[in-house]
């Protein structure tokens, strides 16, 4: 990517981070679409032989042969046996079956996660500089999971079980399948075996939001990434015959408008659909919008399959304009005809002019890239949100990272867009989603594994989590597009990652599968079930009292039980283990509400050595006299004077 | 459920083993998870067996056939298949 590197502070800081033969020893393991190898970010300059102990194999297929990995892509395996079952046998001339990605989105991840530095990256010329993965000196195993009819579980849970056995360290998985028990769900259940092994699994939270209850990926064993913008913007100025402005944004590059204002429609008004507002296929009539920038509401179809139907019913751009569902956020397309998209409020107003004036024009101008945008980050609208809707008690997504207009590599089988139509070759696109946002955090967990071989799946997520950020540098807290107001817990959970911090957390929050299989226990999963997930005969100790709220968790999420009277307390245990030796942490709470104290005992931790265990209990305690309302907030941080180590609190009355 | 000439469909499903059960007479787990799967359908095939990830194999089945195989010793569950999709 580029951009995401300087925005995280790696740029600055690449000496906190080993450039030896440990950063070279982490392999990432991604499950996607597969990979593109002749992408210049799967370059191997510079790497020696396969770290020793590396199970795994480059598999032959479709235009893909043992000869395409290398150093850097030291794995290539593809499982179709699932999806062939369902869906017939996979068309070769539509698909590659082999690892080979016709689709995109599997390279992108992927050199999100580890590519290689390539010089001179951009899409079209926009984003241009240097691209990198976030652990560039890591190695990049691929596992293709995804086709085009989707992504069965039974070839997910076949290819975390090759990854596993290859003896991957941390494992990418952007893709999401709705809201099960983790029992039933093979993804939180190959993570679990996965986590067993040491690896850290890190999943996208999904592209649900901004509705509460909408993550997916929610086991506590699996880190959960939403999804942020970057300081960097791509707009576009729109110019009406009124001689209003409004901001877009936009990738088009080609023939600019002719410079004056051009006949301007709402496509609602060029078609006889009920839905032509919404410019699907084959709803315009070209009769009306031939010659004329036509204006198209967002939803249902693809934003750029909008911009090829105005083209192919003769207009000559588009303005794409998002209604209450997608608020002020505005995600980029390399459109095939010159067109930007406008947020809602901008697009309401467009929309009152082209329907009232009898003779509306407008004109678009493409400004190029445009960094050091504040604020920044923002919680993306489209970023799933809490609270979890598997176990409330356990507070997702565990934090966010870039997902919003990310440029990383591409397929060179289709273009930017994806269309059919597009005929466009890129190196690098520009795509959004929490699938881009995970893989930051898996290669960034690459990058502590290698500068701490010796620290669990939960104790990296654990410093990626409490040195997460939620508030800008002027103690403002991070905002969310979606409302245009401050983001919550629930929308960024411990906040915005911050790798350079994270390498030096003071303290962490481990948990062992044990603490896991306790969890299990808390649930009152049966016995059945728990073996389901973690294959062992592990039986419930009856004499023994398990709470989920005592799962050493870096976050806390109350949910406090309206129907009960009187005061009531809730407890929660926790151990913080020294990563960073002997220091004295002091805690600091804060809160939005008075309806609930925080007590947390004791208020001091003092640690002699490293690795050095302590716990502290938080109580938290509301009186019957407060008046419940929906949610609320808090923070419970220890620090050293050095080290911050932040856990956010989430408040639910339910 | 059922294909035109009232067959019915199969569909895919994930079969979880207690592997700690597996009679003494297999020599492999494989073996085990076949015989398991021979109990219940003549023609049903594995498309996976696991190791790593979970105990146990997919295979398509019948909803008749995946009801019958929940019973068998050191079947654990049968769960369908579920679809995912990229984010």
């Amino acid at each position: 990517t580029t951009r995401t590197p300087l925005f995280l502070g790696l740029d600055h800081n690449a000496d906190l981070f080993p450039q030896s033969d440990s950063a070279t020893d982490v392999v990432v393991g991604v499950l996607d679409t597969g990979v593109w190898p002749e992408s210049k970010s799967f370059d191997d300059s510079g790497f020696g032989p396969v770290p020793s102990g590396w199970k795994g194999a480059c598999e032959t297929g479709t235009n893909f042969s043992a000869s395409s990995c290398n150093h850097k892509l030291i794995g290539a395996r593809f499982f179709a046996r699932g999806y062939e079952a369902t869906m017939g046998p996979i068309d070769e001339s539509k698909e590659s079956k082999s690892a080979r990605d016709d689709d995109g989105h599997g390279t992108h991840t992927s050199s999100t996660a580890a590519g290689s530095i390539v010089e001179g990256a951009s899409l079209l010329g926009y984003a241009a500089g240097t691209a990198r993965g976030m652990a560039p000196r890591a190695r990049v195993a691929v596992y293709k999971v995804c086709w085009l009819g989707g992504c069965f579980s039974s070839d997910i849970l076949a290819a975390i079980d090759r990854a596993i056995e290859d003896g991957v360290n941390v494992l990418s998985m952007s893709l999401g399948g709705g809201m099960s028990d983790y029992y039933r769900d093979s993804v939180a259940i190959g993570a679990f075996a996965a986590m067993e092994k040491g690896i850290l699994v890190s999943c996208s939270a999904g592209n649900a939001g901004p509705s509460s209850f909408s993550l997916s990926n929610v086991a506590p064993w699996i880190t959960t990434v939403g999804a942020g913008t970057l300081d960097r913007d791509f707009p576009a100025q729109v110019t009406f015959g009124n001689g209003k402005n409004y901001s877009g944004v936009s990738l088009f590059k080609g023939d600019a408008l002719p410079a004056k204002l051009l006949p301007f429609v709402y496509a609602g008004n060029a078609s006889n659909a009920t839905n032509g507002n919404l410019c699907m296929t084959g709803t315009l009539i070209p009769e009306r919008v031939k010659g004329k920038i036509v204006m198209c509401d967002r939803g249902v179809n693809a934003r750029v399959q909008k911009g090829q139907v105005v083209k192919d019913a003769g207009g000559i751009g588009m303005i794409l304009a998002n209604t209450a569902a997608n608020g002020e956020e505005l995600v980029a397309d390399a459109h095939l005809l010159p067109a930007t998209a406008v947020g809602e409020k901008s697009g309401d107003e467009i929309r009152e002019y082209v329907l009232t004036n009898p003779n509306p024009t407008a004109t678009i101008v493409f400004e190029g890239t445009v960094v050091g945008i504040q604020p920044s980050p923002v919680v993306a609208a489209f970023s799933s949100r809490g609270p979890n809707s598997i176990t409330p008690e356990i507070l997702k997504p565990d934090l966010i990272a870039p997902g919003v207009n990310i440029l990383a590599a591409w397929t060179g089988e289709a273009g930017p867009t994806g269309l059919a139509a597009d005929e466009r070759r890129v190196g690098f696109n520009i795509i959004s989603g929490t699938s881009m946002s995970c893989p930051h955090v898996s290669g960034l967990a690459a990058l502590l594994k290698a500068a701490h071989p010796d620290w669990s799946p939960a104790a990296i997520r654990s410093a990626l989590m409490t040195t997460a950020y939620s508030s800008y540098k002027d103690q403002k807290p991070i905002l969310d597009v979606a409302t245009g107001k401050s983001s919550t817990p629930f929308d960024h959970g411990a906040g915005h990652v911050s790798p350079v911090n994270a390498i030096n957390p003071g303290l962490v929050y481990d948990l062992s599968a044990e603490d896991y299989i306790g969890f299990l226990c808390a649930l009152k999963y049966t016995a059945s079930q728990i073996k389901s997930v973690a294959r062992s005969n592990f039986t419930c100790d009856p004499s023994k009292t398990y709470s989920v709220t005592d799962l050493n968790y870096p976050s806390f999420a109350v949910n406090i039980d309206t129907t009960r009277s009187g005061t009531r307390a809730y407890k929660y245990t926790r151990t913080v283990t020294s990563v960073g030796g002997a220091g004295t942490y002091r805690v600091k709470i804060s809160s939005e509400t008075t309806a609930v104290k925080i007590a947390v005992e004791p208020a001091v931790l003092s640690f002699k050595e490293v690795n050095e265990k302590q716990s502290y209990t938080v109580t938290f305690t509301v009186s019957s006299s407060s008046a419940p309302t929906s949610n609320s907030f808090g923070r419970i941080e220890w620090s050293d004077g050095k080290h911050v180590v932040g856990s956010p609190v989430a408040f639910s009355w339910t | 459920a059922a294909t035109g000439d009232g067959r019915q469909r199969r569909a895919t499903y994930i079969v979880h083993m207690a592997r700690s059960q597996m009679p003494a007479s297999f020599d492999h787990h494989s073996h085990w998870y076949d015989s398991s799967l021979r109990s219940v359908s003549d023609s049903a095939e594995l498309l996976y067996t696991y190791d790593n990830a979970i105990h146990g194999f997919s295979t398509r089945l019948t909803p008749e056939e995946a009801e019958s195989l929940t019973g068998q010793p050191g079947v654990i569950s049968v769960l369908p298949e579920l679809r995912y999709e990229l984010h």
